[in-house]
Order: structure tokens, then sequence, then C-alpha cells
């Protein structure tokens, strides 16, 4: 099942 | 100061529909070019940025001024447009208010409180998208509204002769494809073949006030933000949804 993520987490991610 | 006439209230109406669904509140950067404003929604999925050129406007006076505005006020007035009204924006620094006025056989004046929000430092990032869609708006409006029967989610999938909106329920599934030649699809740019899933209540929100005759840029990645842009009575709209990942 997939999640659902957050914009903020995102732009951190990158 | 800051005072600005709309030819139509109905169309700037359709303008707060759509951001009042994902926003509570927003803060109108207003400056002698126009007016723009950008937040993210309580949840921090989805961001909305919307730009308002000088040039929608019939008459526009304006130096710098951030007018903070409770959305679920500012859409209540603007549901009681009439077809022919003008819409008038002016702010009243007096009594530290947005007056909303429709102009029609007579003047009809709300005065909406000033909130005390400043200016989102969020602004629409710039990220490349190896995939960019253009679509008439109401074809996409009207796939995500089919995918909303069997599913909370849709999947949008991009390769270099299609594109697909698909939603898979515990029983039964959705497929529109729109193939690079037909009459839906302006263009179709794909560099990368993607395939993402996007919550359906967030994107159908996004495409509230799109009618037929609008159309909709899709900027796609995979596990990117889908970026959606369009413009609505001359404002221009830019929205960004977090995808769901595996």
């Amino acid at each position: 099942k997939s999640k659902q993520v957050k914009l903020s987490d995102f732009f951190k991610m990158r | 100061m800051f005072r600005g006439v709309m030819e139509s209230a109905k169309e700037f109406k359709k303008v707060v529909d759509t951001v009042s669904t994902l926003l509570d509140e927003i803060c109108f950067e207003v400056d002698e070019e126009g007016i723009k404003a950008s937040a993210m929604d309580p949840s921090h999925v989805a961001l909305v940025s919307l730009e308002i050129p000088r040039l929608a406007f019939e008459e526009y006076e304006a130096d710098s001024h951030e007018i903070g505005i409770d959305l679920e006020a500012f859409k209540k007035v603007m549901n009681r447009a009439k077809s022919k009204d003008k819409l008038i924006l002016e702010l009243d620094e007096e009594k530290n208010k947005l007056n909303i006025i429709f102009e029609n056989t007579g003047k009809r004046k709300f005065s909406l409180a000033l909130l005390d929000l400043s200016a989102s430092s969020v602004k629409v990032p710039d990220i490349e998208y190896p995939n960019v869609i253009m679509i008439k708006g109401d074809a996409f409006k009207e796939a995500l509204k089919d995918a909303d029967l069997f599913s909370d989610y849709v999947i949008l999938k991009a390769d270099e002769d299609k594109f697909v909106v698909h939603a898979k329920g515990d029983l039964n599934d959705f497929n529109a494809e729109f193939e690079k030649d037909s009459s839906a699809i302006i263009s179709l740019e794909v560099k990368e073949e993607t395939k993402s899933a996007f919550n359906l209540d967030y994107l159908m929100d996004m495409v509230k006030g799109v009618s037929s005759g609008d159309i909709i840029k899709i900027y796609l990645g995979n596990d990117m933000p889908v970026k959606l842009e369009y413009s609505l009575a001359g404002v221009n709209l830019t929205f960004l949804l977090a995808p769901r990942i595996e």
C-alpha cells in the first residue's frame, strides 16, 4: 500500500 | 493604497471557490505589478499559488501591502455575486478592512476584517520535470470524477504515446486513456515514462473551478509532486501535490 508524503518531507529529501 | 476593478465578479468567484477548498486563509501580496499569494494547505500535502497580473483588472492602482483574508468569509461573499456584477476590491487602511464591492444597478459593499498574516515564505520551487502534458481541463476533471467511483487515489501515467488516469479499487478499476493525437490532448512531451499516485480529493479540489475551454498544464515525474497550472479569469493558478509513495 502506498503512503501519502508531505511536500515538506519531499523538499527535505531533495 | 489598493484598488482593483474586475469585469466579472462571477468569474473571480471560481478562483476563490477553488483556493478556499484547500486553504483556510491567505495573505495577498499586493504591489503595482499585481497580486500574488502562495501557501501550503494545513496538512502540508498541497501548495497553492496564485498570481493576478494587473492586466487582469480593468482598473488597478496599488502600492505594496500584505492583505490577510479569511477565505471562508471571502467565499461566502463571492457566492453572492450575480452574473453582471463588476467586482471592486479596495483596501480601507483606516478601518483595516478589505472592501468587496459588487457593482451593477447599485453597489453592494462587504467589508472583511483583515487577518494579521504575514506573506508565506513558501513559494513554488523551481523543479525540472521530465514530462509536461497539456490537456483540456474538462476531460481531465471528468476522468478524476470517474476514478473517484472506485478509489480515493489515482495513478497518473505518461509515456510517449499517451497520458493515462487510472484508479484501482478492491474489486473494480477505471482507466482513461488519452492518446497523443486525441482531441483532449493539446500537447504531450514525455522524456521519461512515469507512473505516480496522488490523492483524489486534493486533485479534484485543485481543478474545482475548471470548465470547458480551460486548459490544464500537468507536470509529472516519478516520485515527484505533480504540478498543475491553469488560468481562470486572468488569474494564474499553480498547484503542487505531494505523491503517495510505495
